[in-house]
């Protein structure tokens, strides 16, 4: 009844009805709402127990339409550094955006004000951060805020969108995504959704905004009611979805919550479309909360479609999904999110395969194109990185140009799909080049990883440049990430309960069964040939599983299901008497023999120890882990300890010390370690301690000087006295206070003052405030004792007061 | 300048020590920094702030704070710039 009668939901908020992005029920008009949202309500879906939070300006908690859904512990004030995320007011209402955001997100349903949530029923918080300076700090603390009790952070912010900058998060920021990716959500990884960006007047591009093309984060663009580009709409590779957002002045706009307790439809941008997204995936967490982030954006590449969305790129790549550059998989469909949800089986592990083509210098001519091409196997020969089906590329490439804003930047796939990861950008003159920016595309989600990629950059100039002057492309690295099982395939590993019939790819073997003892099988003689792995004695059918004995070796127990193999995959060593596949000792990947001392290479996560080996997670003491090796190699002289390369030591061996994390001799007193010349040099005289022979490379002063600023000296200059120094040997100068040129000590012991001032009760007073009527009539109070008079105090400060 | 913008340097430092909370402020209280605490969820990293910094500047300021760039117990070191951010 609820599917068929789209009126069954109505609801008495004062804007339901001009919220068409929802419902769209007046058959009259040819108004489209394609997002199913409805839908998914009406299968029961609005929220419940789900907690997203807005990264902005702050909350209006008491809102009447978010009061009853605020959840306090997902929000907090970073700005303010307190648990109240309440917005800043000001006459300019600078701060309503959080707000807006967050009923979008979950405004109270059925409760006579404004408007309804796309998830009516969740929770939802702030976090206070844009109102004040945002540094990769506040970033950073603002992604990890609870990130094991908020589902979901959604961002409509970013660099500038002025078609100009290059700009992304800082190093901080990038773990915060890390560790949430990780650890967030106990282990399913937070979400992160972000709308594009408002740059499309600008000519801007989203690949230059490092938040929308980071993989960690889900980048959503906007379309109007009637499927147009936007007027403010950015293009970019990565973004992976749209929805209906504020658009052309003739078509209907997103109703939201303002602030003040007030309701608007003034709102436009893209803004909107981040916290839909966050609303219906908090729909789709609903329906099943044990997705993790990965399946959250193989759900949206899924289910997302182009509907009646207006775009001349768009393009069907070699997995059959139609992509475009403005709105990715196309319109969000709510109610395809969540009937898929409630089935899904999740993706195998993310692998992460690098390649980088050899490394050497490319000159970009103007006018003409460049191409690098490589050709990759996806890594295929470590299981552990091996990338077959892929999800997210990134390209980061080193450039260097005359004009950024003149480059265009294509890559195409094996399979031939080709991806814009740069539009030309005609406000940027930047002379800056790309410095290791990473771009990302999703344009080949689900296409296979082998075979040869093509990067190619075009330089069309927009302006007449110096043709001398060339660009180069100085190092590009391709990363493919995605996973070497089909994701979607029932039979892959993680989906299949029955026994394993092919050779199982080694990451799943690793772990494999125990060998059992082996059974005779009772099986009948068959007339067809046997594999070629079958020994003598036939088989009962034509695989390899199906031998009675082995040519080679034979591999698994009759639980697991037995096989005939050439070779014993990883994990296992070759048994020749027996001619079985044995275990390696835990951690071994490759061995001679099944002993923790038999060990030939290690596991991820593990590493050979030469001195007996065996695989270990740590190394002996002079031993650092090298991750591409695995093994544990020795620490460089006279490094005591290090960490992940030999020269990067945590301690020195005696008569060196640790700066940074290099190892330099320990110099004595007065002399400093010169890197260059690796010995230790003389400081400067006035020196104890130093960073350098200058006289202004002092750390610790000489005896009898003094620490002025960042130098030593003998006498404190004027204004600044001598005085203990807290945590130092030496005494420091500090400086007296105000306007005074020489003082005995803190406060007001000043003994002279600056030109313009006059000294009285020994701190200094501006002339202007200090005077005498008359010199000769003043000189005749202070010698007639009148000064104690406060009349004659006032017609002569100056002589009265002064007491030099 | 970097594509029209010029960075602002505030007070502010991240820093990543090993060691726990007493050994950053220890490392702080030495160079003068006061430790705001560990930043988010990430493991040994620290706010720092220096109150005879100032609070705005276009450079980065040399002084006896910079040492803190030196010191073998700090692992890295980041005085924060100011972000220009846009909402969209």
């Amino acid at each position: 009844q609820a599917q068929s009668d789209p009126s069954f939901i109505h609801f008495n908020d004062p804007k339901w009805s001009n919220m068409w992005y929802i419902h769209c029920n007046d058959k009259s008009s040819r108004c489209r709402s394609e997002m199913n949202i409805l839908a998914a309500w009406q299968r029961g879906y609005t929220g419940k127990n789900v907690v997203v939070t807005i990264l902005d300006d702050g909350i209006e908690m008491n809102h009447p339409d978010l009061a009853q859904n605020y959840d306090h512990l997902a929000s907090y004030d970073v700005n303010g550094n307190d648990h109240d995320p309440t917005p800043r007011y000001d006459s300019r209402n600078e701060n309503i955006h959080g707000t807006r955001c967050a009923g979008e997100v979950a405004a109270v349903a059925n409760n006579s004000h404004c408007i309804v949530g796309v998830a009516y029923n969740a929770h939802i918080g702030g976090i206070r951060m844009l109102d004040g300076d945002v540094t990769d700090i506040v970033e950073a603390k603002s992604l990890g805020i609870r990130p094991d009790y908020i589902d979901i952070y959604s961002a409509s912010w970013g660099p500038k969108d002025d078609g100009k900058t290059v700009d992304g998060p800082g190093p901080l920021t990038k773990q915060a995504f890390e560790q949430g990716i990780k650890k967030g959500r106990k282990g399913l990884g937070s979400i992160f959704v972000w709308a594009s960006g408002n740059g499309g007047r600008q000519g801007d591009h989203c690949s230059c905004d490092g938040y929308t093309s980071n993989i960690y984060t889900i980048s959503i663009s906007s379309t109007t009611e009637n499927g147009n580009k936007p007027w403010y709409l950015e293009v970019c590779s990565s973004i992976m979805a749209t929805t209906y957002s504020s658009g052309e002045f003739n078509e209907r706009k997103i109703v939201t919550t303002d602030l003040r307790q007030h309701c608007t439809d003034g709102h436009t941008g893209t803004s909107v479309s981040a916290p839909i997204v966050a609303g219906i995936i908090a729909l789709v967490l609903e329906a099943n909360l044990l997705l993790t982030w990965r399946d959250v954006q193989h759900l949206l590449v899924k289910t997302s479609r182009p509907v009646h969305l207006k775009a001349d790129d768009w393009m069907i790549n070699a997995a059959g999904h139609t992509v475009s550059h403005l709105y990715g998989f196309g319109l969000v469909d709510a109610e395809a999110m969540v009937l898929e949800a409630r089935k899904w089986m999740t993706v195998p592990h993310q692998h992460t395969c690098s390649q980088i083509p050899e490394r050497r210098t490319r000159y970009i001519h103007a006018g003409q194109s460049l191409n690098s091409s490589i050709t990759t196997t996806g890594c295929s020969e470590d299981p552990e990185q091996h990338v077959d089906y892929l999800e997210h590329v990134v390209v980061k490439v080193l450039v260097v140009h005359p004009r950024r804003g003149d480059l265009e930047i294509n890559l195409i796939s094996p399979s031939g799909t080709r991806s814009q990861l740069l539009a030309k950008r005609l406000f940027d003159s930047s002379n800056e080049g790309f410095r290791n920016w990473e771009f990302m595309t999703v344009h080949f989600w689900g296409e296979r990883a082998e075979g040869t990629w093509t990067l190619e950059i075009i330089d069309s100039p927009s302006k007449l440049r110096n043709a001398e002057v060339l660009g180069n492309l100085k190092e590009w690295t391709l990363i493919l990430y995605g996973t070497s099982q089909n994701p979607y395939q029932p039979g892959s590993a993680q989906h299949s309960h029955s026994r394993m019939l092919e050779i199982p790819a080694p990451e799943e073997i690793l772990d494999g069964p125990e060998l059992d003892e082996e059974d005779e099988y009772n099986v009948t003689q068959t007339s067809r040939p046997c594999h070629s792995e079958c020994g003598n004695q036939a088989c009962d059918g034509p695989k390899a599983d199906h031998c009675l004995n082995c040519v080679h070796f034979s591999f698994g127990s009759l639980k697991s299901g037995r096989t005939c193999v050439s070779h014993c995959p990883l994990g296992y060593y070759e048994d020749i008497v027996s001619r079985r596949c044995r275990r390696c000792y835990k951690g071994c990947e490759r061995c001679a023999a099944r002993s923790a001392g038999d060990c030939l290479s290690c596991r991820r996560g593990f590493y050979l120890n030469i001195l007996n080996s065996s695989c270990t997670d740590t190394c002996p003491p002079g031993y650092f882990a090298d991750e591409n090796q695995r093994q544990c190699l020795k620490c460089l002289d006279p490094c005591m300890r290090c960490l992940r390369y030999a020269d990067r030591c945590t301690a020195c061996r005696e008569g060196y010390s640790l700066a940074g994390m290099t190892c330099v001799p320990e110099c004595t007193n007065g002399t400093f370690f010169h890197l260059e010349e690796m010995t230790c040099s003389p400081c400067h005289s006035s020196c104890r301690t130093c960073t350098g022979p200058g006289k202004e490379e002092c750390i610790q002063c000489a005896e009898d000087y003094l620490q002025q600023e960042w130098r030593c000296v003998q006498t404190c200059i004027p204004g600044y006295y001598s005085g203990e120094a807290a945590g130092v040997p030496h005494k420091m100068c500090h400086r007296c206070e105000e306007n005074c040129l020489s003082c005995s000590g803190p406060g007001t012991t000043c003994t002279k003052c600056k030109e313009g001032y006059s000294l009285v009760s020994r701190t200094c007073i501006v002339n202007a405030f200090c005077n005498n009527a008359d010199e000769v009539f003043c000189e005749m109070v202070k010698s007639n004792r009148l000064c104690e008079k406060k009349l004659y105090r006032q017609f002569c400060c100056r002589t009265c007061l002064m007491n030099g | 300048v970097v594509s029209g913008h010029r960075d602002v340097y505030t007070n502010h430092w991240a820093v990543r020590i090993t060691g726990g909370q007493e050994q950053a402020d220890k490392i702080a209280a030495k160079y003068g920094y006061m430790n705001l605490g560990q930043i988010g969820s990430l493991d040994d990293h620290y706010h720092f702030r220096h109150s005879r910094v100032v609070r705005r500047a276009a450079y980065s300021l040399k002084g006896p704070h910079s040492f803190i760039h030196m010191d073998p117990e700090v692992e890295w070191a980041q005085q924060q710039v100011v972000k220009p951010r846009v909402k969209r």
